[in-house]
């Protein structure tokens, strides 16, 4: 949308309002950190800034285009809107975009099919001119989040929108992520040099190793290599699909005695959040027994050489094939992440190889399924999967379900099992958001276009039976076996049967070398049940607010030691009061304005009236005192 | 092994809803399916 005044600031106030559900706060605060890894917008919880996105559950998804200096500006994300890439979508809107296909020259890119469009639907299909609208010197982009998909608004069966490159029929009104044109666009429109929580990508294809340095006080040296006899036989960016390029970097362990280390460290990184996931591919072709220790130097004043601290050491690594890694870092100061192979004992035939390495100011997913050989798995009739038992942070242990019997969608589901802590732990289980990602394999963590799901455990929700669905599977789920035979309960599955489709799931990098992974992230979000999107409150803020409801949308805040209402505005319009329960507006200040002055207009006349009564009166006096036939006497002129 | 139908309890009722069609079912008139558009809000008629 063309126009400065419709951008918002690079942080853009919010609110979630209590109106949400609570899954979908989750959902909202997770496509926050989509945009803070692939853009320079951040969004920060709303604290008395003129202008802000409400956003709260009314019925249906929708959003204004722009910032539209409104005070309190919604964005609704309703029933079934609690998808990441619908609230992406929206928030694109509140950004300033229109959808794809209404850019002023799609008639050149797609065909719309006006007679299957639904009787009345067919405004939907204008378009904006270059006048209103800017492309931002970008192409059309099919893949963009804010396209329809070619069967919107259809009266029957038939697309209602026809690309005029076939391939892209079926790649229309993908709500996966943010495509990159979409982050192309959004960086250009809001002038973003960098991004918030990205901090290096690297697939080691240049000479200069994304500037990593090689340690002097190791063994050998990592090299930088296309293949190795023992394997890889290629890298994991290309998979060997470009000829003369894709390399990784290759610790050759043959070439040195137990206990010898090649040490690569990265260049050095300034992180701003204090926490960091690093994220890479390994290849083990050597004895089984060799090891990647992960470090981070952290430089201080009084350290020039920096403090070296062991994060994470990684051990049984699988032989003969890529496998995906993420290491959580805290790191607060300049630092550098250090790999070092170590050699193991036994005989080798080759050595460790890392490629495709990320390193972003992110949360890390807690756990990873990898599906191998998941060809062979989609060919065969009626497949379905189970994962691996997982346990969550609080100690649930879980299990997802893959639906492979619907072809062409792809089901996913939530199961709790039976676990070691059920005794200990909270039933029905409460709030729990399990977050599940098919991860896009692409090298650039920002090139990404992930598909992500996230249900909640409500504990208030029941089965037909009149069970409490989340409650303890070994109280209500159905007895499984483990492949090795050993029992356990699984409760029901939540989840849903169009997950992804055959075709996407076949697209971009989700599967690749054969391989599929899912990530999987269970939290509690028990804390986002209340007014609680607003900046985790420390307890005497709680304590101070929990007495003050404030009205009218305002939100308590803590001042001096005193709760306080913080009340909504816009520019003609405020809450005021106490609890925000009096609302002004300019229009009130013209009315007072003006009856204030027809006021003092009405008083000045009525002084005047009397004024004059009071002189013609006193005139018509003296008058009648000179006339004849009255003596006077004693007169006094003044 | 294969998993009861009743077993799992599926959020999407089988059907890959996109934002416009939730919209649509809902009965909202809104500008492309999902853009609100009156610019001024919490002013009196």
């Amino acid at each position: 949308l063309i126009g400065e005044e419709y951008r918002w600031p690079h942080t853009i106030p919010y609110v979630l309002e209590d109106s949400l559900e609570i899954n979908a706060k989750g959902v909202i605060l997770n496509a926050f950190e989509r945009y803070r890894l692939k853009t320079c917008i951040d969004f920060k919880p709303w604290a008395g800034e003129a202008n802000y996105i409400s956003v709260f559950k009314e019925s249906g998804c929708w959003s204004y285009v722009g910032n539209r200096h409104i005070g309190r500006q919604e964005l609704s994300i309703g029933a079934n809107c609690d998808r990441i890439a619908t609230v992406q979508h929206e928030f694109l809107h509140a950004l300033g975009f229109w959808h794809e296909q209404s850019r002023f020259d799609r008639d050149d890119y797609v065909r719309i099919v006006w007679d299957r469009i639904l009787s009345g639907r067919e405004h939907n299909f204008n378009i904006h001119d270059d006048t209103e609208s800017d492309s931002l010197n970008v192409p059309y982009d099919y893949m963009s989040v804010m396209h329809y998909s070619k069967n919107a608004f259809q009266n029957g069966t038939e697309p209602t929108i026809v690309t005029r490159v076939s391939d892209f029929e079926d790649v229309i009104g993908q709500r996966l992520d943010l495509s990159d044109t979409d982050v192309l666009k959004l960086n250009r429109l809001y002038n973003c040099t960098s991004s918030l929580s990205f901090m290096d990508s690297c697939n080691f294809e240049l000479e200069n190793v994304c500037g990593m340095i090689q340690s002097s006080r190791d063994s050998v040296d990592w090299q930088r290599v296309s293949q190795i006899p023992g394997g890889p036989e290629n890298d994991h960016s290309n998979m060997g699909q470009c000829q003369g390029s894709g390399f990784f970097m290759h610790f050759d362990s043959q070439s040195v005695n137990v206990g010898g280390t090649a040490v690569l460290e990265s260049r050095i990184f300034y992180p701003k959040r204090g926490f960091q996931c690093l994220e890479f591919y390994l290849y083990d072709s050597g004895s089984g027994t060799d090891q990647l220790n992960i470090y981070v130097r952290e430089y201080s004043v009084n350290d020039l050489d920096g403090k070296l601290t062991l994060v994470k050491e990684i051990k049984e690594i699988p032989t003969g094939s890529w496998q995906l890694y993420y290491v959580t870092l805290q790191v607060t100061s300049k630092s550098r992440v250090v790999f070092e192979g170590l050699r193991g004992a036994g005989a080798s035939s080759g050595g460790l190889s890392i490629d495709d390495i990320n390193l972003s100011e992110t949360q890390c997913p807690h756990h990873i399924w990898h599906i191998r050989n998941f060809t062979q798995i989609f060919d065969t009739p009626n497949a379905s999967l189970y994962s691996p038992p997982f346990y969550s942070p609080k100690g649930y242990a879980f299990q997802i379900y893959l639906n492979l019997q619907s072809l062409p969608n792809v089901g996913i589901y939530f199961h709790l099992i039976s676990g070691a802590n059920d005794d200990q732990l909270q039933w029905p289980c409460p709030w729990q958001q399990a977050t599940m990602t098919l991860l896009d394999q692409n090298p650039d963590i920002r090139q990404r276009m992930s598909n992500q799901r996230s249900i909640t455990t409500d504990p208030f929700m029941t089965t037909d039976n009149g069970n409490y669905f989340w409650d303890n599977p070994s109280k209500v789920g159905k007895l499984a076996f483990f492949p090795n035979g050993t029992q356990f309960s699984r409760g029901g599955g939540y989840g849903t049967s169009v997950f992804i489709t055959e075709k996407r799931i076949k697209s971009r990098d989700f599967i690749k070398g054969n391989d599929v992974y899912i990530l999987l992230t269970v939290e509690d979000i028990s804390h986002l049940n209340s007014t609680s999107s607003q900046p985790a409150p420390t307890s005497s803020v709680r304590d101070l607010c929990s007495s003050v409801t404030c009205e009218n949308g305002g939100i308590c805040t803590v001042q001096d030691d005193k709760a306080e209402c913080r009340c909504p505005s816009g520019e003609d319009w405020w809450y005021m009061g106490e609890r925000c329960e009096k609302r002004g507006s300019t229009q009130d200040t013209i009315v007072i304005a003006v009856s204030s002055t027809v006021a003092v207009f009405v008083l000045m006349l009525i002084v005047t009236l009397v004024s004059v009564y009071c002189v013609r009166r006193k005139y018509r006096k003296g008058t009648s005192s000179k006339t004849p036939n009255v003596a006077i006497e004693n007169q006094y002129a003044f | 092994l294969p998993t009861p139908e009743n077993f799992v309890k599926d959020i999407d009722a089988g059907i890959d809803q996109d934002i416009f069609d939730i919209n649509e079912d809902l009965g909202l008139e809104l500008f492309q399916g999902d853009i609100r558009l009156d610019r001024v809000q919490g002013r009196n008629s």
